[in-house]
């Protein structure tokens, strides 16, 4: 673990009680390639251990018997810094009903988040609408109706149809008149660099003017995740992100990445399969984890 | 990559986030820019396009060692090949693509719907049935995933069908109770077969970073697999992970997917791969 190694750096200090830059840059060394091995960005690693240091050397005295306690809690108020604070839920819209839009890459969990988002909201007691707008993807309607169906919550879909955008909007029409009042699109997996695909969920987005846009993100992306967050909150102007498949043994380095260049914050994280696999996020677990 | 002039430490830092933000593990690429620093004062390197044809060579030449990268062919049909991997890389996709090739060279094809839990994946690989013209056994949802593959393997040796390529769940390697899950499948298809599979791929999202050498880890030891399929490779990302999996667990890459039409399907091609791994 890190703290093993850290404390292999200050180990080998004399007895004089304080610690040299050398020390320090030996230490911040170990630190960055845990971050890497986290999978945390390249540059946000590099921002990271700058800031990292100015605070471990501007320190009167890192007084050695202490010192790899003192760079850990230095590195973890950093994480906890960079990750905000996990309150963030759905922002609601003042007048019903609320439009959540999920988007992301191809396999990210989707379809899955939002059938759990569904099942969460109506927990809180409200109405929830799932829209089936992927029209690309084999059997893809027919996995959000098997979910909706499972948990009871209304899925709407136009069998057939191959214009999300319309699909969009009919479901939002419907929505008012039946009374949901949150309205959760699914939409097709979709590369960052794909015109066609990018204008799709652009026009999805100026038919329904969605209140919420969350970047659904799966938690092992390497160091793709800061160019795809990047390019998808350029073109959408994301409001958070879902980081999914948490429940797994990766190190979510991609969560840092994210956060730290776009803003956002994460709202959710998925971790499991089932529809009850859902938590908010809480940013202190997430250090510890990446800390490993 | 580097309109640089000079051989110096910078350079080096250069290749160093290249190769880190391409996925690549971090020893690995330690490891790989001390042999480059050291080919460089043993051959006196002078050229920044001398340093990076140096380096192109040795992670060519990792990569291109060890296990055949081209698919095996059992010489008594059926050939069966096992797809595995954790949620959501592109298993069922790349059995359509793999299936679509195939068809195209007049084999018959039969694949077995062997994901029996997640919503609408017996749908979804039956629309790819009928589209590249491949017959699907299934069973229930919910039912055995080993008694669909066992079903599978013996409707192709009944009907005479070339191939037979076998669906499984999404899993997680950390899930031990579905890795058991996938061992029993692993033993079920080798004792209808009478002998292994004769390719268990493990299909890779070409996004994931280090977590992939762990799911290579696990699946490995739980399946005996026998080659990679990396998938999504037509996104930004790099794939880098590989090399560390290729040089450690000696798990040839086969295939590559590209895209999500039946065609967006190739060869591995080391050379391609490191050029565009290096910009
Ligand atoms: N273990 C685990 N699996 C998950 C989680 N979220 C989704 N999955 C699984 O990941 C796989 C992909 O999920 P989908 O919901 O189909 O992903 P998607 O983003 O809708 O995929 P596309 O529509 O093809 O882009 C499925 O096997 C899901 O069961 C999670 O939090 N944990
Ligand atoms: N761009 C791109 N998308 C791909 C590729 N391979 C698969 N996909 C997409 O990735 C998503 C997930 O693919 P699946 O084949 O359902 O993945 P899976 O591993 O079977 O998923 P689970 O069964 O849920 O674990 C789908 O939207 C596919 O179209 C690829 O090479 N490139
Ligand atoms: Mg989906
Ligand atoms: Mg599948």
């Amino acid at each position: 673990s890190l703290t093993e190694k850290l404390q292999k750096v200050f180990r080998r200090l004399s007895n004089q009680g304080k610690v040299t830059e050398q020390d320090v840059n030996e230490a911040l060394r170990e630190v960055r390639i845990a971050l890497l091995e986290a999978d945390v960005h390249f540059k946000v690693v590099k921002d990271f251990i700058s800031r990292v240091r100015e605070r471990a050397v501007g320190q009167e005295v890192l007084e050695s018997l202490t010192a790899t306690q003192q760079v850990i809690k230095i590195v973890h108020e950093e994480l906890i810094n960079l990750l905000g604070d996990g309150a963030e839920g759905i922002r609601f819209a003042p007048k019903p009903p609320t439009v959540i839009l999920l988007c992301g890459l191809q396999g990210s969990g989707k379809t899955t988040t939002a059938a759990k988002l569904g099942l969460w909201l109506r927990k809180q007691g409200r109405r929830p609408m799932l829209v089936a707008a992927d029209v690309h993807r084999p059997a893809a309607v027919q996995q959000l109706k098997v979910l909706g169906q499972n948990l009871q919550i209304p899925v709407f879909a136009i069998d057939g149809s191959r214009d999300a955008v319309r699909i969009a909007h009919e479901a939002l029409q419907t929505a008012i008149q039946q009374g949901n009042d949150v309205v959760i699109l699914d939409t097709a997996g979709r590369l960052h660099i794909d015109n066609e695909m990018m204008e799709e969920v652009r026009r999805v987005k100026e038919a329904t003017h969605p209140d919420e846009i969350l970047l659904v993100l799966d938690a092992m992306t390497g160091q793709d995740a800061v160019r795809v967050a990047e390019e998808f909150h350029r073109q959408l102007e994301v409001d958070g992100f879902i980081l999914t498949k948490l429940d797994g043994d990766t190190r979510g380095g991609a969560a840092i990445s994210i956060r730290a260049v776009v803003g956002k914050p994460i709202k959710f994280v998925g971790i499991g399969e089932k529809p009850d696999a859902l938590d908010v996020f809480h940013p202190d677990r997430m250090a510890g984890r990446i800390l490993g | 990559l580097t309109g640089r002039g000079r051989v110096d430490e910078e350079l080096f830092e250069e290749l160093e986030e290249v190769l880190l933000t391409a996925d690549i593990n971090v020893h690995t690429t330690m490891q790989v820019l001390d042999d480059l620093r050291r080919a460089v004062r043993e051959q006196r390197l002078k050229e920044p396009s001398e340093v990076k044809s140096v380096l192109k060579e040795s992670l060519l030449a990792s990569l291109q060692s060890g296990g055949d990268s081209a698919l095996k062919v059992s010489p008594v049909p059926p050939t069966v090949y096992l797809f595995v991997g954790v949620n959501g890389v592109g298993k069922t996709t790349s059995i359509a693509k793999l299936a679509y090739r195939l068809r195209q060279q007049g084999k018959s094809v039969i694949l077995a719907a062997g994901d029996t839990f997640r919503a609408a994946a017996i749908d979804q690989l039956e629309v790819w049935a009928q589209r590249v013209g491949a017959t699907l056994i299934k069973h229930r949802e919910g039912a055995d995933p080993s008694a669909v593959i066992y079903d599978a393997i013996a409707a192709a040796r009944n009907r005479g069908v070339d191939y037979v390529l076998a669906d499984t769940a999404g899993r997680l390697h950390t899930r031990s109770n579905l890795m058991e899950e996938l061992k029993k499948v692993y033993r079920v298809a080798e004792k209808a077969l009478g002998r292994p599979p004769d390719e268990v791929l493990l299909v890779l999202d070409a996004t994931t970073g280090q977590n992939a050498i762990r799911q290579a880890q696990e699946f490995v030891q739980a399946v005996n697999v026998t080659g990679i399929v990396l998938a999504k490779l037509d996104g930004t990302a790099r794939g880098g992970a590989v090399i560390t999996i290729h040089d450690e667990l000696k798990v040839p890459i086969k295939l590559v997917g590209v895209g999500e039409k039946p065609a967006d399907i190739e060869d591995f091609d080391a050379e391609e791969f490191i050029t565009a791994l290096l910009g």
